[in-house]
Order: C-alpha cells, then sequence, then structure tokens
C-alpha cells in the first residue's frame, strides 16, 4: 500500500481575516502532512499519526497543546487519545495540566502503561517522570487572554453553550 | 481540536485526537477526544478515524466508532462519515461536529456540520490538499 495520512485542524468557523492568516493556517496543515509522510516513510501509522499531531499542537495556532483554549478558572487542561489499528491497542490522558504534546504523553501510557487512559494529576506526574512537562507560561500570549476576557464577556451576555457551567462556577465563586 | 489518520506500507492504521477542549469549560471537565469509539477509532481492515467538534454531542453520538461500524458493514468511507454527521445534526443541529477518516484500501473523507474543517492530505512524499470550507 502507498502510505497516506489525512490530517484535521479542527471543526469550526475558519472565518479569515485576511489570506495572510489563511496562508498561515496552510502551511501548518502541510508541516503536520509532511511530518506525518516522513514518519511513514521509516515507521508506522502510530508514528505518523504522533508527528503530524505533535506537529499542529506545536502550531500554537490550533485549539490543542501550546494553542489550547482556557477553562473557566484560566487555567489550560489538554485531552488526548490514540489508537493502533492493527493491535487495537489505546493510549488516553484527559484533563491534564502542563503537557504541550499530550499525544505524545498519551502514545507512552500505551507503551509503558496497563491502563487505557489517564487523568489530571497522576498523568502530569508521568509527564514530569517522561521528560514531558511543560511550564505554565508556555501556554499564555496576549491574544488568548485578550480572547478569554471576550468569551466571558459573551458568556456574562448569555450567549455560550455552557451556561448552567457559568451558574455553578458564580456558586462555587470561580472568577468573578 | 486537532487529529490525524494514518496508513503505512503495510496496511496498518493509527488514529489520533489531541485538543484543548472549550472554553471556559470546567475544570477537570473531559470532552470527546480521549474516549476511544467517539474522538477516534482505528481497526485494521476497516478504517480509522478521527473527529472535532462539541465533546459532549460527539461522546453522546459516538462518532468515530458509528462510522467504524457502517465501513465494517459494507459502506463506502465518504458516505459512512456523511451519514453518521446528518445524525449528529439531526439529532443537535449544526456547527457540532467533523470526522475526517480512511478506510482499509486508501480512500480518505471527511464530513462536517460546522462552517468549515481544517483538514489536509497526502500520499508518498506529497501534500495533495489543505482545505478549510465545504467547497474548497
Amino acid at each position: 500500500m502507498e502510505p497516506l495520512i489525512v490530517v484535521h485542524g479542527g471543526a469550526g468557523a475558519y472565518r479569515f481575516s485576511n489570506d495572510e492568516e489563511r496562508l498561515r493556517y496552510t502551511r501548518e496543515l502541510e508541516d503536520a502532512v509532511s511530518d506525518g509522510l516522513k514518519a511513514l516513510s521509516t515507521g508506522g501509522a502510530l508514528d505518523a499519526v504522533v508527528a503530524a499531531v505533535s506537529s499542529m499542537e506545536d502550531s500554537g495556532i490550533f485549539n490543542a497543546g501550546r494553542g489550547s483554549v482556557l477553562t473557566i478558572s484560566g487555567n489550560v487542561e489538554v485531552d488526548a487519545g490514540l489508537m493502533d489499528g492493527s493491535s487495537m491497542r489505546i493510549g488516553a490522558v484527559a484533563a491534564v495540566r502542563n503537557v504541550a504534546n499530550p499525544i505524545k504523553l498519551a502514545r507512552m501510557v500505551m507503551e509503558k502503561t496497563d491502563h487505557v487512559m489517564i487523568a489530571g494529576e497522576g498523568a502530569t506526574e508521568l509527564a514530569r517522570m517522561w521528560g514531558l512537562f511543560t511550564r505554565s507560561s508556555r501556554f499564555y500570549n496576549e491574544v488568548k487572554l485578550r480572547r478569554f476576557e471576550d468569551v466571558l464577556k459573551d458568556y456574562a451576555n448569555g450567549r455560550g453553550y455552557f451556561n448552567r457551567v457559568i451558574k455553578l462556577a458564580g456558586e462555587l465563586g470561580i472568577g468573578d | 481540536t486537532v487529529g490525524a489518520v494514518a496508513m503505512d506500507r503495510d496496511g496498518n492504521l493509527a488514529a489520533g485526537t489531541s485538543t484543548g477542549g472549550v472554553w471556559l469549560k470546567f475544570d477537570g471537565r473531559v470532552g470527546d477526544s480521549p474516549i476511544p469509539g467517539a474522538g477516534y477509532w482505528a481497526q485494521n481492515g476497516v478504517g480509522a478515524f478521527s473527529a472535532s467538534g462539541l465533546g459532549e454531542v460527539i461522546i453522546r453520538s459516538m462518532v468515530c466508532i458509528r462510522a467504524a461500524f457502517l465501513v465494517e458493514n459494507g459502506v463506502e468511507v465518504a458516505e459512512a462519515l456523511r451519514r453518521v454527521v446528518d445524525g449528529v445534526t439531526g439529532r443537535y443541529g449544526n456547527g457540532t461536529v467533523g470526522v475526517i477518516g480512511i478506510d482499509a484500501r486508501g480512500n480518505v473523507a471527511s464530513s462536517f456540520n460546522t462552517n468549515a474543517m481544517a483538514r489536509a492530505w497526502g500520499r508518498g512524499g506529497r501534500v495533495i490538499r489543505v482545505a478549510f470550507h465545504g467547497n474548497d
């Protein structure tokens, strides 16, 4: 078979404000495909998936890895999972902090533990052990913090999906 | 959310998905991306799939394993993804899901009910296509 890879950067609005922005996303998607194809030239399908997803996690422009959105408390908590179609093995991490490449951590869960999914602080501990821990500052920038403010305002005006979450947060005194 | 599905020269399939979730999610909230069968699924001889969208909808719809069952039962991968997305749209409305897939013969497909889905694919040494909106 001729090796091949398909990648996605998420389903959503993608209303580009100018050609330059569209080109930037195009370049990142091309890089992800190229990294995946490179991995396929020397390794297997799982290597290609990890290479391509890591490339997009590192780009900072997709909602994953360094580009992740913020929780209601202003934290970054990421989820990732992967599956090997030949062995049907699975590895996943959920609601994990301080990990910029959760797809790599998910693969370590698959290959180095007897579990399928590890969440929260336990996953962060393993990330520390396996050299995948990332300082919090790497996840924040001016653009994201401004966006956080805007989204909070939207929600405050009732324009959002998780309105009950906002009410709960209020009751718990999260944020103001 | 970002994702990838791949087939290697031996015909092995793999899938993976990674996400920051949704804005203002509750701390500790888990979406579809780490849930096998929902955010991703890979099965040699059938296909590999990766989804993106509203996690709560994708988990309730088990988007990726649903697509795999259809392909396993002989539906073309493009048609399978279309049916799954139509099913989600019918129950949860537009703007909720997008999915990419490969089948065991190397056919590639995507389907989404959002305004767009950033996607690209390549074969051999070459990027074949990059697309965002439905008619790209």
